[in-house]
Parts: C-alpha cells; sequence; structure tokens
C-alpha cells in the first residue's frame, strides 16, 4: 500500500476526499479519481451542481431524462442515503462499491432485499412483489393475465417463503439467492474493475500523489 | 412452466446499472 496526501483544491458541493473513500470501499484512490470523471459528466447534464439529480440519472440510464421507472427510482433512493433528494460524489462511491465484483456477497444480497422492500417494511411482501411484475410488464411488451401473475407469485413464495407468512424476511431471502445466484447477476458490474481504463483522463485531474 | 418472480424482475432495464458506462 502507498501513502498519500491530498492537495488542497476547490470541488462542488458534495465531493468528498478520494482517500478517505478509497479506506471505506472496494475501490482504489485511481479507480475512486476515475468514477469522479464519470460523476462529473453524469452530474453536470442537467443542473451543473456536483449532485445527481433523479432526472440526471434517468438521463445516464435511459438516454431520456423524462422517463419513470419504478426500479431506477428504486436504486437511486438508494443510493440517496442521506434522503435529501441528490446523490452526491460518496453515496455514488460508497453505493457503487457493492456493484464490484470484488464486493462482499452478503453486501450483494443486502442491497438487492433494500431495493425489493419497496415500503422499507424489513420485509419483501406479496403485494409489493406484484406490484415490481406489474411495473416489469408495464416496460416490456411482455403481456401475462392476472393469473398467470398470481401463479408465478404462488411458485416464488412456496420457493422463497419457508415459514409461509406471506412476506420473504431477510433470511429467507439470503437462502433464497444463495439457491438461485443467476438473481444477483445485475448487483456486479464487471466494468468497476475496469474503471480507470475506461476513464483515463483521471490522471490528468489527479490531485492525489503517491509518494 | 413460470417463472420465478425475481428472475423475471431482475431482467428490467431499470436495474442494468452498465448503461451509467456507457459513453456519453
Amino acid at each position: 500500500m502507498g501513502c498519500f496526501h491530498s492537495k488542497p483544491s476547490q470541488h462542488a458541493a458534495g465531493y468528498e476526499d478520494p482517500v478517505a473513500l478509497a479506506s471505506d470501499t472496494t475501490f482504489s484512490v485511481s479507480e475512486i479519481e476515475a468514477l469522479y470523471e464519470l460523476f462529473k459528466k453524469i452530474s453536470s447534464s442537467v443542473i451543473d451542481d456536483g449532485l445527481i439529480h433523479k432526472e440526471e440519472f434517468r438521463l445516464a440510464l435511459f438516454k431520456n431524462s423524462k422517463k419513470e421507472n419504478l426500479f431506477a427510482d428504486r436504486v437511486f433512493d438508494l443510493f440517496d442515503v442521506k434522503r435529501n433528494g441528490v446523490i452526491d460524489f460518496g453515496e455514488f462511491v460508497r453505493s457503487l462499491s457493492v456493484f464490484h465484483p470484488n464486493a462482499p456477497l452478503e453486501d450483494k444480497i443486502d442491497f438487492a432485499f433494500q431495493l425489493y422492500d419497496l415500503r422499507r417494511t424489513g420485509f419483501i411482501e406479496r403485494e409489493e412483489v406484484k406490484q415490481m411484475l406489474i411495473a416489469l410488464l408495464s416496460e416490456s411488451d411482455m403481456k401475462l393475465s392476472d393469473d398467470v401473475i398470481e401463479t408465478i407469485l404462488d411458485k416464488t413464495f412456496a420457493e422463497a417463503d419457508t415459514n409461509n407468512d406471506s412476506r420473504i424476511d431477510k433470511e429467507e431471502w439470503q437462502n433464497f439467492v444463495l439457491r438461485n445466484p443467476s438473481l444477483m447477476k445485475n448487483m456486479t458490474l464487471p466494468y468497476l474493475k475496469d474503471i480507470t481504463t475506461a476513464f483515463p483522463s483521471f490522471v490528468f485531474n489527479s490531485e492525489v500523489e503517491d509518494v | 412452466n413460470p417463472m420465478n418472480a425475481f428472475e423475471l424482475i431482475s431482467t428490467s432495464q431499470g436495474l442494468d446499472l452498465s448503461a451509467l458506462f456507457e459513453e456519453k
């Protein structure tokens, strides 16, 4: 491990020292500086204030700032740890760290649980899963009758809800995911391993010297 | 042969954050 010191600098509100962030996350200092290049692009796309607003998040995901999507909004809300309606750089890095290929599986399972626990009750309820299925169908061309949706829910809960209380608790979720690892596929972003290659300009903007 | 609900849900475009890394 190197020894770092940061040069004094002027940054937008919400900026956090890469050295401090590296000690809290799976990322190296260089990777965090590369992520800052990405963050600057996203956070200046609609309102140039150094913070990611929901419209900017949607624009980055869908190339459309007005496209409403239940899941993208849930991801945004989970990234927005301070719940002030915007994502600052520290929140961006800490949340993305969960998606790193080297992040603990337990963190990924926990993040997905929070994502699907729409009402933040500590349980994934059958009604929530139905709401998510309907939202998914509305964004695709797939059409399923209510009977088919109920059959899918029956099958899913028969497998996941082992104590039969019509809701999935954290432990049931962990066991279910371990039996169905493909459910965690989108919780890992291979890009995060090559982030310094994807954003090489971080080198020119680096404020941290390895001494 | 119905799929499991979460398999379907996990295909949502809103959950695919790799789009964040596409060239802007």
